[in-house]
């Protein structure tokens, strides 16, 4: 698989582009996090393709961001279950 | 900081096409 530019990217539709990013980000989000892979590969990819295509090239951006991701996702649903149980 | 991340964000779905949220 050829590596993802921002050239690659610009030539194609917005919505196309999410995508896109989000095919390259999945699998490895899945290595981090596989039962969480899909959630949180769609919350980061709310964030600008720029910064998406430089999580893709560093390991450890990426792997900071996920991090922060699963960190938002469970003070979530932690209020979540709270809120259920009045 | 606080994270911009939201946690109500579509999940993604390596199979399907993505719909930006509007």
């Amino acid at each position: 698989q050829v590596p993802l530019t921002a050239s690659m990217l610009a030539a194609a539709l917005p919505q196309e582009q999410k995508q896109m990013l989000g095919e390259r980000l999945y699998p490895l989000i899945q290595d981090m996090h596989p039962t969480l892979a899909g959630k949180i590969t769609g919350m980061l990819l709310e964030i600008d393709n720029s910064e998406l295509l430089h999580m893709l090239e560093s390991q450890e951006s990426l792997h900071s961001k996920v991090e922060e991701a699963v960190a938002v996702l469970q003070a979530h649903q932690a209020k979540d279950t709270a809120q259920k149980k009045g | 900081r606080k994270s911009t991340l939201n946690p109500n964000a579509k999940e993604f779905n390596p199979k399907a096409f993505y719909t930006p949220p509007k």
